[in-house]
């Protein structure tokens, strides 16, 4: 389990973002390599949320949370039809 | 849709906005399972030109050309499902289309009640026939394909509510939902903060896991939450037993009839040889005990058409499916593959007794086709997911309720009304049911209202929507809710059943703004990591030195909750609970009087409203007044309701109160 990927969406404080960065899709894959040299990014977030979705281990989750800039990592979950 | 219009009034000559007098610009955008866009609920025919600020786009897949299945209607086509295939593996495209096309049916329905085009002669099966319609005749669909076969994935979600914000849309429709969680943690309830700060209403479906208290989803303030309601119109379909007794059941059965005189019933639980034969799962019946027979079977783990599908393949002549307690007496139709009726609770229990008793026991299925007029309707359906908020008790939910059983809309070309694989029939419509379908009601009327009042923000077409909803039939009852049988509380209704011809001209209008609902995430404790969050991070704090509450927020209801006195000693105590409003006058000079009702059992709720009397010298001007809830102390898990009306003569401007004690 500690191994297998799963989908997160990474809530990112885009105040923050480092001067070094001009685009935050940049710094967003700044952060996720940071953290894993294969995580995939699945999507970036700009309209009604500033951050991206990726495939990460649960460890790499946890190394994400403490980056700077980081607000969130939320797992990727199920919602049904009504 | 077919008959809602009606039900819901829109289907008068001097419809909300007069059809020659605007080209609609408003676009809502449907998050669901996609589009079959060859029905005719997407023709486009009288629409104008696609809204220059229309960023979106239809996009090209193996089976999705854009160039025929896109025009002035369905001006957008996208779908999400990175999420997904991340965590259930690549999509299998023998069984799920990897394009904006539907494959379920799901997303055919709800994008064509909410907006559908006219489309005369509509039925399923002979059933429901009229000129099918969605409530905003004139607004453009845009859809958003989120859900798979193994379902809706949050990463999917947000990114196609990023996507129908950026593209421009107006409204967006939400017929799905997760467990009620904190509001930071809950993609939905961010997406669609960011969208309603974008000046986007997001309506969602409450939920189907009613009766019971606090089952709902999609909780947050700003999102419009749309519980399920009856209309006038009902399927029956009668059990004709040998004894000569006979029970109503509803059925969308169409094909070879049974014979007039009964045959031989048996119930499933004597035919089987299992230990939940009674359930008609497959591969549970013993077909020499069943065949030619008519089969009682009762609800619970699987569908009701496969239970059908069973009865069939065994070689049984039809079916009686029977409610539970689960579902009482709440009957909702199915096109079933064999001569099949649902009944309620209480008849299938007659039912079984007499299965179980006569020496010979008989029945027969007579066919009623279409009723309209049904009365008393709506009534709040028994599956409608209830309050309190379980996230939030002080905020009340559902907000209103809509048309969400037996509903006919568009379908999919891809599978038959039941969904079932050994359906091989196509239609163009189909009757289903839930809080999936009460949920684009409201999307498309919300819609209506945006084609009218353009600039109105989100909270206030919602207030608008809530503040004229009717909680009582016309002789004054209250609205029953199926589950009790009793009149329905604002838990199971919120501010009441929505009433479109009202709404456009709500007299008043509770306005919130974004920095209202920051203020609401304050008073609920949010820290700035979790506000930012929510707010895509717009360096906002709570003030230390401010007393915020969620009784603050510019909420059209009220849900006030007190403290049970903990000790003996002040068992005698009352307690004061005081909301703060603030309303906008939408129309034209007015004076309006208040006037506050509370039924409490076990104790008496007083009200005093300050100012009582509110004087509008013009439009756009906003008043304030508090309300002050005065109650004894009462047992935890008590509970009462009551409304708050302002009234000029002419515009009653409604407010649902609940109360609770814990």
């Amino acid at each position: 389990a500690a191994t297998r990927r799963a989908s997160y969406i990474v809530h990112m404080a885009k105040t923050q973002m480092p001067a070094r960065f001009t685009e935050h899709s940049h710094w967003y894959d700044a952060s996720l390599r940071s953290i894993s040299d294969s995580a995939d990014m699945l999507y970036t977030y700009d309209t009604v949320a500033h951050g991206f979705a990726a495939r990460l281990t649960p460890a790499e989750a946890r190394n994400l949370a403490r980056r700077p800039g980081v607000l969130s990592v939320l797992p990727d979950t199920t919602y049904h039809l009504h | 849709t077919t008959r809602t219009p009606e039900f819901l009034g829109l289907d008068v000559a001097d419809e909300l906005v007069p059809e020659s007098s605007t080209t609609s610009d408003v676009v809502v955008g449907v998050l669901d399972t996609g589009v079959w866009p060859e029905r005719n609920s997407f023709d486009d025919t009288g629409l104008g030109p696609i809204p220059a600020v229309w960023k979106g786009e239809c996009v090209a897949a193996k089976d999705f050309d854009p160039a025929k299945s896109c025009n002035r209607k369905l001006i957008g086509a996208r779908f999400f499902s990175k999420g997904y295939e991340s965590s259930m593996g690549p999509i299998d495209e023998s069984h799920e289309s990897k394009s904006p096309r539907d494959a379920d049916g799901h997303g055919t329905h709800t994008s064509t009640t909410a907006a559908g085009s006219a489309v005369s002669d509509a039925s399923l099966l002979g059933y429901a026939t009229g000129t099918a319609r969605g409530m905003a005749l004139r607004a453009r669909i845009a859809v958003y394909k989120v859900c798979w076969t193994g379902g809706c994935f949050s990463s999917d979600i947000l990114a196609a509510m990023d996507a129908a914000v950026n593209d421009g849309c107006h409204i967006l429709s939400l017929s799905l939902g997760g467990g009620a969680t904190d509001y930071y943690r809950d993609s939905v309830a961010i997406g669609a903060f960011n969208a309603m700060e974008s000046g986007v209403l997001v309506s969602c479906s409450a939920g189907n896991a009613g009766p019971g208290a606090a089952t709902l989803s999609n909780l947050a303030p700003w999102i419009t939450t749309v519980g399920a309601g009856t209309i006038d119109r009902d399927f029956p379909a009668y059990v004709v037993l040998g004894n000569g007794k006979n029970y109503t059941g509803v059925s969308l059965y169409s094909g070879k009839l049974l014979s007039s005189t009964p045959i031989p019933l048996i119930y499933a639980g004597n035919a089987t040889n299992s230990s939940n034969g009674n359930l008609c799962m497959p591969g549970t019946l013993v077909p020499e005990k069943v065949a030619g027979k008519v089969v009682l079977c009762e609800r619970g783990i699987n569908a009701r058409v496969q239970k059908g599908m069973v009865v069939k393949d065994a070689g049984g002549a039809g079916m009686v499916l029977a409610n539970t307690a689960t579902n009482s007496e709440e009957l909702v139709a199915d096109a079933h593959l064999l001569p099949a009726t649902l009944i309620g609770e209480k008849a299938g229990n007659v039912i079984k007794a007499y299965a179980l008793s006569d020496p010979n026991p008989t029945a027969t299925i007579i066919f009623g086709g279409t009723k309209v007029g049904v009365r008393p309707s709506p009534v709040v359906a028994a599956f409608s997911s209830r309050g309190p908020n379980a996230v939030t008790p002080e905020i009340l939910k559902p907000d209103l309720i809509a048309p969400g059983v037996n509903i006919l809309a568009g379908w999919t070309g891809a599978i038959g009304p039941t969904g079932l694989t050994t359906d091989s029939r196509r239609v163009e419509f189909n009757i289903i049911s839930g809080t999936s379908m009460s949920c684009p009601h409201v999307s498309g009327l919300a819609a209506l209202l945006k084609e009218e009042h353009p600039d109105w923000s989100p909270a206030a077409i919602k207030s608008a929507l809530m503040t004229t909803a009717y909680v009582t039939y016309p002789g004054g009852d209250g609205i029953l809710d199926i589950a009790t049988g009793q009149a329905a509380t604002p838990f199971d209704f919120g501010a009441g059943h929505a009433d479109p011809k009202s709404a456009v001209d709500p007299g008043l209008i509770y306005d919130l703004t974004p920095e209202d609902y920051l203020e609401f995430l304050c008073a609920i404790d949010y820290t700035s990591l979790q506000i930012a969050a929510i707010s895509k991070d717009r360096n906002y704090s709570c003030d230390a030195r401010k007393n915020y509450s969620v009784s603050k927020l510019n909420y059209p209801s009220f849900s006030v909750a007190f403290a049970t006195a903990s000790g003996s000693a002040d068992k005698g105590a009352t307690a004061t609970v005081v909301h703060e409003r603030t309303v906008t006058n939408v129309g034209p000079p007015a004076t309006y009087k208040s006037t506050a009702t509370a039924k409490v059992d076990g104790g008496e709720v007083q009200i005093s409203v300050e100012p009582a009397v509110l004087n509008f010298t013009e439009t756009g001007e906003k008043k304030s007044y508090t309300v002050k809830f005065t109650a004894p102390s009462l047992p935890s898990g008590s509970s009462g309701s009551g409304r708050l009306e302002w009234s000029d003569g002419k515009h009653t401007v409604a407010s649902a109160l609940a109360f609770t004690w814990t």
